[in-house]
């Protein structure tokens, strides 16, 4: 489903060039689940916003299935985003003014869903990662865990195929990180889903097929993980 | 330095009513490494801001040596604040158009120091959570890790006694976290400082000499580290 090529992001701070990706040649299959991991810095989650089409690479290729993110329209990424792309912020990005439902219900509105469609799926969805009784809370009104728990929710809404997961448990306690991680896994094994997790707690990688490396802007090993 | 006896906070959303601290009575000496851990939505971080002075008690009193937070003038809050408390946000709330030294050196702008005393302090913070580099970049311009440092050394920059942490190394991978912790260890020890860290992350809380468990908005157990 993804595939990258000496895909290269750089950014110039006036005299002097940050290099966030190095050259990154990275490969997933449909209907995986790929953790990605390394140091603070190294460049995961501009990874995943290029892959995500949130962000142009400066060189090199990134195809998702047949579109080259790089070089297609702006209305074409606006489109794959939305109707493709569930897509879970390291900083949430939940709209302040609205309820938690209404935060979930977002990609819903954009896809022109009825208003009682799009609340009940918003609160199928925040029963399941345990916020049934936070529906109507806005975000100044809920726990940080909270807060990261409604991110998620609002990027399964329109069923994705794939879903960029940026730290989606680092406010989490375990019991609830846990139950977030099999829902994500279940999401990849019973619908196809294609995840891919940018994560700092190995425990969570370990719920993936595959953890990516990374080190200063480039992947340094890929570990395949075998499951009896 | 800190007790808090019998600390409710009620938050009212209509009919129903949320008590994300159900009375909290807690101790905590002067110089001291505390860990705070419990489930998303357990009343962490509104303990927190309690203790901190940037939120009031519904009933109860909360005791930082000699002022109670809970009936203290605003403006006596305000310099409390300012002069005593290094306050390490959950979602780190960096003043986004100012560069990350500006952000670290703000409390010892508030604090009346000179322009090169500010830049000289805050620079040096910066390396000491391994920014050393990134000084002149924008919260923007920096990785979710990166922030969160930035956000620390801002705590630390008017040596304060008592140093409130949230979820401080959430977004950080396990070597940088652990730089962190080892210097907020350092500051207890060698400085005298009180410490009080929410934490999700076991290995982090371990760091402490005692670990609050909060559940439901009420301390359920403490436990006490034995160090040989
Ligand atoms: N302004 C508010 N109005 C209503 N409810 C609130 C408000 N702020 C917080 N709450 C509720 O109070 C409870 C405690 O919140 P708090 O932020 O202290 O949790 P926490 O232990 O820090 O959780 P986390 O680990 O997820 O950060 C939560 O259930 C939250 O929904
Ligand atoms: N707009 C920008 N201008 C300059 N440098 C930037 C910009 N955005 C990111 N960077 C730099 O690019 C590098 C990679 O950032 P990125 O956010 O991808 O890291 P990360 O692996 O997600 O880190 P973390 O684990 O801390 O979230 C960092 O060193 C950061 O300072
Ligand atoms: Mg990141
Ligand atoms: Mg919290």
């Amino acid at each position: 489903l993804i595939r990258t090529t000496k895909l290269q992001r750089t950014y110039q701070m006036g005299k002097n060039t940050v290099q966030a990706l190095a050259g990154v040649d990275l490969e997933i299959e449909r209907g995986t689940f790929v953790a990605l991991v390394g140091p603070s810095g190294s460049g995961k989650s501009t990874l995943l916003n290029v892959i995500g089409g949130l962000d142009r690479p400066s060189s090199g290729e990134v195809w998702v299935s047949d579109l080259e993110l790089g070089q297609a329209p702006d209305k074409k990424l606006v489109s794959f985003r939305r109707d493709r792309v569930g897509f879970i912020f390291q900083s949430f990005n939940l709209l302040p003014t609205n309820q938690a439902w209404e935060n979930v219900a977002l990609p819903l509105m954009l896809a022109g869903r009825s208003r009682s469609e799009r609340r009940q799926r918003a609160e199928s969805l925040l029963e399941q990662v345990g916020l049934g009784d936070r529906a109507d809370h806005r975000p100044a009104e809920l726990s940080g865990g909270q807060q990261q728990r409604v991110a998620i929710a609002r990027a399964l809404a329109n069923d994705p195929v794939l879903i960029l997961a940026d730290e989606p448990t680092g406010n989490l306690d375990s019991r609830t990180g846990r139950d977030v991680l099999l829902l994500l896994q279940r999401l990849v094994r019973e619908q196809n889903v294609t995840l891919l997790m940018v994560t700092h707690d190995m425990n969570a990688a370990s719920y993936a097929d595959r953890i990516v490396h990374m080190r200063d802007g480039k992947i340094e090993q890929i570990e395949t993980i075998e499951r009896t």
